[in-house]
């Protein structure tokens, strides 16, 4: 592992820590979209499927179990969570699931390294990824008041990315030019999506004034 | 050239 990768690694984790404290200490999920974090969950569910059948190392595997055990954590205090609920704000959060993942699963299902369960629901983990954001970002768009721990959520949410985009240069120059062509512009479209709001992020943060994005 | 189906990120 080199250390793109694992500053990618971190930068995921770190972004999930800060909304997980955001929602503890706050009572609040304001701001965050819950059809972005249930689409992580099934991203986390059909990518981590190979847990049962291959062994990578433990780091690995803690990893991935965090990734779900979080990622499932927030959708249930969103969804249950007595106080945390009441503050989700479900008439602005109008995304429609199916509409991302019905088009990443036909599209898993043409485009793929070998046609087996397993890779197919690897691969529209991929696709799926790309696009989670989409919710959030129009939910942050139709927000007036962005507060800062769901902007830096966002932020290191989309870095993570942007890291793992230089890890796979890095492996193609240090590891027999190994070619990965559906993760590197999957990712390349995910980074992509974040162009606009890493913009305004470095903005209001260089003129240290609070996060608007333009309607 | 053939994608090499390496399962170790996450």
């Amino acid at each position: 592992m080199n250390v793109f990768r694992l500053a990618g690694d971190m930068t995921h984790l770190l972004s999930i820590i800060i909304l997980l404290l955001k929602i503890r200490a706050t009572k609040s999920c304001t701001g965050i979209s819950l059809k972005t974090q249930e689409l992580y969950v099934i991203v986390f569910l059909t990518r981590y499927l190979d847990l049962f059948t291959k062994y990578i190392s433990f780091y690995n595997t803690t990893m991935k179990l965090v990734f779900l055990g979080t990622s499932i954590s927030i959708v249930w205090y969103m969804r249950y969570h007595k106080v945390v609920k009441q503050t989700y704000n479900k008439d602005q959060d109008t995304f429609r699931h199916y509409f991302l993942a019905i088009p990443c699963f036909l599209l898993a299902l043409l485009i793929h390294h070998e046609f087996t369960v397993i890779e197919v629901l690897w691969t529209f983990s991929i696709y799926l990824e790309a696009v989670a954001i989409l919710p959030q970002l129009v939910l942050l768009q139709r927000s007036r008041n962005i507060d800062n721990l769901t902007g830096n959520y966002v932020f290191l949410l989309g870095a993570y990315r942007a890291l793992y985009l230089v890890n796979w240069v890095y492996r193609y120059f240090t590891e027999n030019h190994l070619v990965r062509w559906i993760p590197w512009l999957s990712g390349l479209v995910q980074t992509t999506l974040y162009a606009d709001f890493f913009y305004y992020y470095i903005k209001s943060w260089k003129n240290n004034e609070k996060l608007q994005l333009p309607a | 050239p053939e994608e090499k189906a390496t399962k170790d990120e996450l």
